[in-house]
């Protein structure tokens, strides 16, 4: 780029890979360490039994943690802080949720096709009472997509920049200002996969589109969730859950 | 502004 140096995007890259390996929430290693606990089938029946509105509230809170792991990833990352605070607002709106879905293939074991959620590895069938089966089997078959990448921590940390930085949100004060921050992590993240002779997964990187599918549906959910126990959302789900999506 | 409470509470707050 004619207005970045090899040095410039050279400390984004670091910073980046900083600020997410600070903030990954849980760590590969343990994550791996873990995937051979999946949950009986007796504790299966036992999630299964809970009323929507339990597992609603507890898959609520849990995507509100994974949530705050990315606030702190935006604001450790160079040029997130400098933005205004509109727009770090607009790109956190509308990405925090799309970063929790693409750090999900972290957490995801395509072998068997489980996902880490509350200590064990659970199967889509565990999700069943909160009565979005095809919303948890559309999360699952795009972790396991994502999981054919093969992707490394720092290819993830760059790519879920990207996600973050996208400056065709709607509502940004300084689109200009965006666009740069994009531009100079498309570079880091391009000359970081030449580097590592990786180019060939730029081609299969998901359509944003698929992103922004999966985090309507999920918005969607919660909207007739929300018609069915208005009381239960305004009283017990976490504030900034709320906050984001309704 | 209001709408975007505990955002903004995030975002001033400091790093944790």
């Amino acid at each position: 780029s004619p207005n970045s140096s090899v040095t410039e995007i050279e400390h984004l890259t670091q910073n980046v890979l900083k600020s997410y390996r600070e903030t990954c929430q849980l760590r590969l290693e343990d994550l791996q360490l873990l995937r051979l606990e999946t949950f009986s089938w007796e504790e299966v029946r036992s999630y299964q039994k809970k009323s929507m509105e339990e597992m609603w509230e507890r898959c609520a809170c849990r995507i509100t943690e994974a949530i705050q792991y990315v606030v702190e990833f935006a604001k450790r990352m160079g040029g997130f802080m400098e933005l205004c605070q509109n727009d770090q607002i607009v790109l956190l709106k509308a990405g925090a949720m799309e970063v929790v879905l693409v750090r999900m293939c972290r957490a995801f074991n395509s072998e068997n096709r489980t996902v880490f959620f509350e200590g064990k590895y659970a199967g889509p069938e565990l999700f069943k009472s909160l009565g979005c089966n095809e919303l948890i089997n559309s999360i699952f078959d795009f972790a396991h997509s994502l999981c054919s990448l093969h992707f490394s921590e720092n290819e993830i940390a760059l790519f879920t920049a990207l996600v973050l930085i996208n400056s065709s949100r709607p509502w940004l004060q300084e689109k200009d200002k965006v666009e740069r921050l994009q531009n100079n992590l498309e570079l880091a993240f391009k000359h970081m996969l030449r580097k590592t002779h990786r180019e060939s997964i730029l081609a299969k990187l998901p359509p944003k589109g698929k992103l922004r599918s999966l985090c309507y549906q999920h918005m969607e959910k919660l909207r007739s969730f929300r018609q069915m126990y208005p009381i239960i959302v305004h009283a017990v789900f976490p504030p900034l859950y709320k906050e984001l999506f309704s | 502004q209001e709408k975007h409470r505990i955002l903004h509470k995030l975002l001033q707050n400091g790093n944790s």
